[in-house]
């Protein structure tokens, strides 16, 4: 039976799985990806990135980044957030999305540690990365995870739609990782469609999705309550294109916490960059023992 | 905002890249041009002849950035480009009313 | 008057001539040009190892046109250039304070 | 401060920069280009076969200058470069807000 700390390291094992799989399809259509692809299911790098095999993108990169950050300063700061994803961006990272480098050249220059709210920030940037929220705040009061979610979503992306899509990606995933079925996640997904009727799926199948949550969620919640399994519900993400790291990463975070890590396929978590798998299970494990409800609070 | 052009020696796009980079400046396009001013052209060998050649090879940049930003890259591009020498090059900035991101549809400051 | 600036992917250049020429728009200037931005270089060979040349060749067009033309210039652009994958450009527009056809001296709205 | 851009056919470079410097005007950069309007482009041949290229080889050089020189920069140039047969070209006039010299750091009046 998975423990609390099995079903954490499945989220972001899934995370940095999701994002290499769906790296290798992102930008291109359903048809393009069957023309050149059939079904794409491995782990075979590639893509516009032209990665090699396993690697994953800044969906991973910047959870880590996160994370690494509430542990150093023992909680969520927005200026060591900042600074962060800073340092990771000198890293000159594989890619980077204009709206984050917009953000982190603003904290660079003038020390912004929340860009002004924006109707051009609806992206997916800082949804992505909001894995180490979810873990670290696990237990906390409701109004403790929106207020920590603003802070590191606020850094580059400050937009209230975008808010509500990241929330309810983080209860998804707190859901799942206390045990909780499919069902009860629908109800949470059902609840962010009752507040914002933009994020409605139950409509016409989400195919090449952009980089605007609403489309990016709609795609992941689709895929997500269609399949029975880490695998299935991944695969089929990832078949739909458009933003398909970003898809697979999100929903490999909330699939990984739901189906725990031995869901995961093993000729993925094979080929997935040892480096990254490593540095994401000891944070899931170090994030995990420093939230709320084990560290009390 | 503003669009910044500037003419370099063509040996500096990359320092000058760097130094812009440092400011999560990355966005550019580069134009090899030639240019004619106070430093005197090349000679060239041309079928056994040498002859002057009064203009010298000039890489021009052109950024266009939020008006915040345009103070901090003139002074890295000076920084990264300047050798001292007669040609190190100009710094020209205009106003633009209006940008455009041809893949999404987003304008101005979302759309640099 | 304005200029309008469109950066586009150089197989595109017909495309977009085509899709101004349609909107009553066939004077224009066009520039090859490199682009450093988000899209990635290509890779090439040289001295037997693979590296990757960051910049991708573009082609830059700059229309000079009256006012009331603008927006269906952006528009024709947008919807010729565009192919959704990273790298499809940019346009920008900038005040024009004078033209002269220089074949006639005629100015301004009878010079584009 | 000014930008003047002349697109010109390639032949009258030295005429245009001759005309210039007798107004006592010599910095300038110069770009190669192609352009389309209502003259027609040429036949090339290519494998043997004559076909229609639809631009033609241009010049466009560019000049900043201070505010009092730009008329007797337009008339040097379209003096210099018209020919009275179609394509002679254009001349565009707009503001530059800011000026700055790499070398010294001038700015403005004393970087031109
Ligand atoms: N008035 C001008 N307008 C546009 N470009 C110019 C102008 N003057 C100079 N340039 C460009 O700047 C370059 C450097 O100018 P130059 O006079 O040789 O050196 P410096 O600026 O160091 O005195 C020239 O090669 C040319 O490309
Ligand atoms: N700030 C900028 N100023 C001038 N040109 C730019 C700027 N940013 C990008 N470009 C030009 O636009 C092209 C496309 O930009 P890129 O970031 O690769 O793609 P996209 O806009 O589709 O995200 C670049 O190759 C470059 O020629
Ligand atoms: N609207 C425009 N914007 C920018 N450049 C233009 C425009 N119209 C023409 N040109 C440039 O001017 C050149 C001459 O134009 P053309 O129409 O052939 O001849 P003319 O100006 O003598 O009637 C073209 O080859 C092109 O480079
Ligand atoms: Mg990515
Ligand atoms: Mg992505």
């Amino acid at each position: 039976i998975n423990t609390l700390y099995d079903r954490a390291a499945g989220a972001y094992l899934g995370l940095a799985v999701g994002d290499a799989l769906g790296a290798t399809v992102e930008f291109m259509t359903p048809r393009e990806i069957r023309e050149v692809h059939g079904e794409h299911r491995n782990l075979i790098g590639g893509g516009w990135l032209r990665l090699r095999k396993g690697r994953v993108t800044d969906d991973t990169e910047m959870s880590l980044a996160l994370g690494s950050s509430i542990l150093a300063a023992g909680g969520v700061d927005a200026r060591a957030i900042a600074e962060a994803f800073s340092d990771w961006m000198r890293t000159k990272p594989v890619d980077i999305g204009h709206t984050v480098r917009r953000g982190i050249s603003q904290y660079r220059l003038h020390g912004t540690l929340e860009v002004p709210e924006n109707e051009y920030d609806a992206g997916n940037g800082a949804c992505m990365r909001c894995l180490p929220i979810a873990l670290f705040t696990l237990g906390a009061d409701a109004e403790t995870v929106a207020e920590a979610n603003r802070a590191q979503s606020h850094v580059t992306h400050h937009n209230r739609l975008a808010d509500a899509g990241t929330l309810t990606v983080i209860r998804m995933v707190q859901a799942a990782l206390l045990g909780q079925s499919k069902t009860e996640l629908r109800v949470l997904a059902e609840d962010l469609v009752a507040a914002e009727p933009q994020y409605r799926f139950d409509r016409r199948r989400m195919e090449n999705p952009g980089g605007y949550l609403v489309e990016t969620l709609r795609a992941v919640f689709q895929a997500l309550f269609a399949t029975d399994s880490f695998e299935t519900a991944l695969v089929d993400v990832v078949n739909r294109g458009g933003d398909a790291d970003t898809t697979g990463a999100i929903l490999g975070m909330i699939a990984g916490a739901l189906y725990g890590p031995d869901a995961i396929p093993r000729r993925w978590l094979g080929v997935l960059d040892k480096g990254s798998a490593l540095a994401c299970v000891d944070q899931s494990a170090a994030l995990l023992r420093a939230s709320t409800r084990c560290a009390g609070g | 905002m503003k669009k910044v052009e500037a003419i370099i020696k063509p040996f500096k796009l990359d320092d000058v890249r760097e130094a812009l980079s440092a400011a999560g400046i990355t966005g550019m396009t580069a134009i090899e041009v030639k240019g004619f001013g106070r430093q005197k052209g090349h000679t060239e060998l041309y079928r056994g002849a040498e002859y002057v050649v009064d203009f010298l090879p000039k890489v021009k940049i052109e950024l266009v950035l939020t008006d915040d930003l345009v103070e901090t890259c003139i002074s890295a591009i000076t920084t990264a480009a300047r050798t001292g020498k007669i040609g190190d090059g100009k710094i020209f900035v205009s106003d633009v009313t209006h940008v455009v991101r041809i893949r999404t549809g987003e304008e101005n400051e979302a759309a640099v």
